[in-house]
């Protein structure tokens, strides 16, 4: 089973559409493994991405440098997904 | 659950449970509702579709599907509440009851079960089919890029590792070729809504070009109608427009293809996004997002119903 563990989301807001062109360059970085859970659109919607924990630092860091403000959706991702478990076993459980 | 009654529509279900609640459903309901098998997945698992009729042959009809997003949990769930709903509500909302009257609705609950069993299974954020790709380890096929509709154009990829890889050919993915099968045969829908999660859109073609549909001051019109109606349960904010316009230019997409097809209430929803959860919407939030999205389905339908052409 796929785990998740370390996995943030980042919610990404452009200031502009120069921004806008830099973030939906991370789409051809192979190399960060990057999940666009929201693609980019356009400067008033924000762009949320899944970065696997090995690449954290580096998109992190690419933000940083282009001045692009990013939010912390989903702190560790793999923690919701047990919870979500852990209601659905339980929620299965109940009738009994 | 021993019946329909008591299945829990506040949480999310693997997929033999939602195949047991639609079983549960059929046999509730003998005449009006039906289980059409309109093909198999990949993996072999049946594609079912829901009939719900109250007679007549080939009667003009509404498509309504959820989940071909597989990771796109809130929607499976909301399709079974929306099952439920339209059952317990024939006989007693007055719309829904003319709807059903005259015309049969179509629900696919699961569109991509292959994908809705991997994401309980192996892995949570799965979105494709499970088809394996020759010549390359990534599995899988987006089935909102697959359709014949300004095929292997831009907004989808080539690269089968890629999120949006629209496959080898259009309808390639059985997932996607037996809803085109099953819509060409019937020959009969007139309003086809495809669901998805999450970013609080309703959208109508094109995709994959900026040319307006021909229709585009109604469907306009009647989306506008929908969110209005949608917000009025929770004030829950939408936006809308064509996808191309609203989100960005994705080629190959379902309701692209319905509308050439000739189905002019064509539409496609982004269920809720309460701005913390994305994908992983918690589970008390079923209810409310079915509820809310129920009101914007029944603007369409009822607006198809209204408007025959």
């Amino acid at each position: 089973k796929e785990t998740f563990e370390g996995h943030q989301v980042l919610r990404i807001v452009a200031k502009d559409e120069g921004q806008l062109s830099l973030i939906k360059a991370l789409e051809d970085m192979s190399e960060f493994e990057l999940d666009f859970w929201r693609g980019v659109t356009d400067v008033s919607t924000p762009v949320d991405i899944r970065v696997p924990f090995h690449s954290l630092q580096s998109v992190k860091i690419h933000l940083e440098g282009q001045d692009i403000e990013y939010s912390v959706m989903i702190e560790d991702l793999q923690a919701m997904l047990d919870k979500e478990q852990e209601e659905m076993v339980s929620a299965a459980r109940r009738p009994e | 659950p021993r019946n329909s009654d008591s299945f829990d529509f506040a949480n999310y279900h693997p997929i033999n449970e939602i195949y047991a609640f639609q079983d549960m459903l059929v046999a509730e309901n003998p005449n009006l509702v039906s289980k059409i098998v309109i093909g198999q997945s990949y993996q072999g698992r049946d594609l079912n579709v829901l009939k719900f009729s109250t007679g007549g042959t080939n009667r003009p009809a509404i498509w309504i599907d959820t989940g071909i997003h597989s990771r796109e949990w809130v929607t499976q769930a909301s399709g079974t509440w929306f099952a439920k709903k339209i059952v317990t509500e024939y006989g007693r909302d007055p719309a829904l009851t003319a709807i059903l009257d005259k015309m049969d609705i179509f629900l696919e609950i699961v569109t991509n079960p292959d994908g809705y069993y991997y994401t309980h299974n192996s892995n949570r954020m799965w979105r494709k089919t499970r088809k394996p790709n020759s010549g390359s380890n990534c599995v899988g096929v987006d089935p909102n890029r697959n359709w014949d509709a300004g095929f292997g154009g831009p907004g989808a990829s080539g690269n089968p590792c890629s999120e949006t890889y629209r496959g080898p050919r259009a309808h390639s993915e059985s997932e996607v070729k037996s809803i085109v099968d099953f819509v060409k045969s019937h020959r009969n829908f007139k309003a086809f809504i495809s669901i998805h999660s999450y970013s609080q859109m309703l959208l109508y073609p094109y995709g994959y070009t900026r040319t307006p549909v021909k229709d585009q001051a109604e469907l306009h019109s009647l989306a506008k109608k929908a969110i209005t109606d949608l917000a009025s349960l929770y004030g829950t904010r939408y936006r809308y427009g064509s996808i191309i316009n609203t989100i960005y230019q994705a080629s190959g997409g379902t309701i692209d293809w319905t509308y050439n097809q000739g189905i002019k209430y064509s539409y496609t929803f982004e269920l809720r996004d309460t701005g913390r959860y994305g994908f992983v919407l918690p589970a008390n939030q079923i209810i409310p997002t079915a509820k809310e999205t129920w009101l914007a389905l029944m603007a369409i339908m009822d607006h198809t119903f209204k408007n025959p052409y």
